[in-house]
């Protein structure tokens, strides 16, 4: 299930969306324990000014970033603007049994977007 | 669901899952120590949402909290050769039954690094006996081993937990496909013996490909 993509980057600025990855969508709900599923979420949305800015409390905006936003005003054919990507991820833990009849607790990192940003 | 495919082939491999496992087997519970592992984990990992991490605590990402230990991999493995065991009469003591236990470690990668390895065991049709019981271990096979652990047991009412990290195979060693063990239980004072009704063992491993180094704090 994922919140509706805004048609490319050209609606709203960059920020996270919903995304929820549901083990029984994939197949796996019989090898899978727990969880059901989770909150993977995506990025998407402009780099623009001033969502190249960091927002209050976000993940600190690149100078780069911002440097190519404003190449991006003043001559827009000059370079791209910069891309809308995770800039703050957490892990989950998934419980499952393996084919050896084990049951296993697996950690795994960077698996759900908190934060977005521009880069 | 999804036919499998590269793309949940990709999904798998990121896993760090060779393949998708077959059905769950109909007959395992799952045992109480993998929930609450999980829901320790998965509590913490709640909590440590973004709007409630407080600023520059992370959760140790190789770490297993509930039981101290490092790792990001915690296996709880059954005994294969319980089903092999003979029912057994109670005996005097003196002539104690001894155990063979097997498990299958073949799903553990040589890229692990195994960092705990808890022998869990519990018996039954056991009375209390002064001075307890000593618990010994060695390897199984056609000839006796060296006793790899003995161990002192006062009471048989909770399970009998055994470290064998260190004792069945080295700290720094890879682990091994198969673990063989022969395990006594002897009444220190003259009482009946006791039964073994279920072995397991509890393996948690570090991968350290699965490991990134924490993120740098927010300046």
């Amino acid at each position: 299930e994922a919140e509706p993509a805004v048609g490319g980057s050209s609606g709203g600025a960059c920020r996270a969306r919903r995304l929820y990855v549901s083990f029984r969508e994939v197949g796996w709900h019989r090898w899978v324990i727990a969880p059901r599923g989770f909150l993977a979420n995506y990025c998407q949305g402009k780099c623009a000014l001033p969502a190249a800015m960091s927002e209050p409390g976000g993940a600190p905006a690149l100078n780069h970033a911002v440097l190519r936003a404003l190449m991006h005003a003043a001559a827009p054919g000059a370079a791209g603007l910069p891309c809308c990507v995770p800039a703050r991820l957490s892990p989950i833990s998934v419980l499952f049994f393996d084919n050896s009849d084990n049951v296993v607790l697996r950690h795994y990192e960077d698996m759900v977007v908190d934060e977005c940003g521009c880069r | 669901p999804v036919p499998p495919g590269p793309a949940a082939a990709a999904l798998l491999q990121a896993l760090g899952l060779p393949d998708a496992p077959r059905d769950a087997p109909t007959s395992r519970p799952v045992p109480p120590v993998m929930w609450r592992l999980f829901r320790r984990r998965d509590h913490q990992e709640a909590r440590a949402g973004p709007r409630r991490t407080p600023p520059g605590a992370n959760l140790r990402p190789c770490h297993v909290e509930g039981l101290g230990v490092p790792g990001n991999i915690v296996r709880h493995v059954p005994d294969r050769g319980a089903a092999a065991r003979p029912p057994e009469p109670s005996s005097a003591a003196g002539q104690c039954p001894e155990w063979t236990v097997v498990f299958d470690l073949s799903a553990v990668e040589p890229a692990e690094r195994p960092s705990q390895a808890r022998l869990e065991l519990r018996f039954a049709a056991a009375e209390a006996t002064a001075g307890g019981w000593e618990l010994s271990v060695a390897p199984a096979g056609a000839s006796p081993g060296p006793v790899l652990l003995r161990q002192a047991v006062p009471t048989l009412g909770t399970p009998v937990r055994a470290e064998l990290l260190g004792a069945a195979w080295a700290r720094n060693a890879s682990t091994p496909r198969s673990l063989r063990l022969t395990l006594a239980l002897r009444p220190r004072a003259p009482a009946y013996c006791a039964r073994l009704s279920e072995a397991s063992l509890l393996l948690v491993t570090l991968d350290p490909r699965l490991c990134h180094p924490l993120t740098r704090p927010r300046r």
